[in-house]
């Protein structure tokens, strides 16, 4: 996976952090300080649909079935998440209980083409 | 998407970045709230001092470490374990108790618990957490009764009673799993748990607003499951 960078155009993963102090959030979570939201971004040209990650997907396996029958009804990948992981919360609910949960997929760690 | 061009879920890199940040902002916020099934952002009016609030968590990490050591032998059982893949989201919900009437020989604590998630939740289990004041030497019986609304009448009803017998001061568990799940079944969020003393030893617990001996009920649920298959 890629990370982007300034002058590429190219699928990757842009980081993207959401302060709970700076949107008025802090009193209600308590852990973390804020949300790794990330996300993906960039183009995605056909040559490189399938990599990485999502080569051996039902997804990939149609695409390059199209691709093969019939060139002029080829589409463009989209660049979406491959990798994600949970995100831990330690917050007050409206009963003003403590809650501790992890929320799945959550967190974009890694980006390819579909 | 035509070629060559930007993917449709991609249409975020057009906007100009002030824009783009409040569109973030705003999917995060959104996000969050919908996976913890909240409609707003809770307004806290009781938060819990930091120093309760540390002692619980390590309370519950020494119980969990102590359950993980000696599976079977806990008392109130293990957590059960659902198969790799098939586990809904897990929460762990830390109850403080509201101080109720007490007198000489007996203390009432109530708990209110959180209501968001119970009608898609399961239950796996609910433990009472009690600091004990140091008695005088011997040991001292301590009858704890949890007590529910009577959905037919105006008072409550003894679920649950049970005779301890306290020799320290320390921390002590309690499992009332029974008790929070008939509680989420009839859809009532209140539970009294009411301690008597046989006489000459005042109030058993170590506790007052912000002391880090609080007592506590500490719920471990999980979200249901959908096992139903769909064919394609």
């Amino acid at each position: 996976s890629i990370d982007c960078s300034g002058d590429s155009r190219m699928c990757c993963r842009k980081e993207f952090f959401v302060d709970f102090k700076e949107i008025g959030w802090e009193d209600w979570i308590i852990q973390p300080e804020g949300y790794h939201m990330n996300y993906c971004v960039g183009l995605c040209p056909l040559h490189m649909a399938g990599i990485p990650g999502l080569a051996a997907s039902f997804h990939t396996a149609v695409l390059n079935l199209i691709k093969a029958n019939n060139a002029d009804a080829a589409v463009d990948s989209c660049c979406v998440p491959t990798q994600r992981r949970p995100l831990s919360l330690l917050y007050y609910d409206r009963d003003s209980n403590i809650v501790k949960t992890d929320i799945p997929n959550m967190i974009v760690d890694a980006c390819g083409c579909t | 998407a035509p070629r060559g061009a930007w993917c449709p879920a991609c249409g975020l890199a057009a906007l100009a970045s002030s824009a783009q940040r409040d569109v973030l902002v705003a999917l995060a916020k959104q996000s969050i709230l919908s996976k913890l099934r909240l409609p707003d952002r809770p307004n806290v009016t009781q938060p819990v001092s930091r120093g309760t609030l540390l002692t619980a968590l390590r309370r519950m990490r020494a119980r969990r470490l102590d359950t993980a050591g000696s599976p079977g032998t806990a008392r109130g059982g293990t957590v059960p374990h659902a198969q790799p893949g098939m586990a809904g989201q897990e929460y762990e919900i830390l109850s403080f108790a509201e101080s109720g009437s007490s007198t000489s020989r007996s203390v009432r604590l109530h708990f209110r618990f959180s209501w968001e998630l119970a009608g898609s939740t399961e239950i796996l289990q609910a433990t009472l957490y009690l600091f004990w004041v140091s008695p005088s030497s011997g040991t001292h019986p301590v009858t704890v009764r949890l007590l529910q609304p009577d959905p037919t009448a105006p008072n409550t009803t003894t679920a649950i009673e049970t005779r301890l017998e306290v020799q320290r001061a320390g921390w002590a568990t309690l499992d009332v799993s029974r008790a929070v799940r008939s509680l989420v079944s009839q859809g009532t969020p209140r539970l009294t748990v009411e301690l008597e003393v046989a006489g000459g030893w005042g109030s058993p617990l170590l506790a007052g607003h912000g002391d880090s001996h609080w007592p506590f009920v500490v719920t471990q649920a999980r979200a249901r499951t959908s096992h139903r298959l769909q064919r394609r």
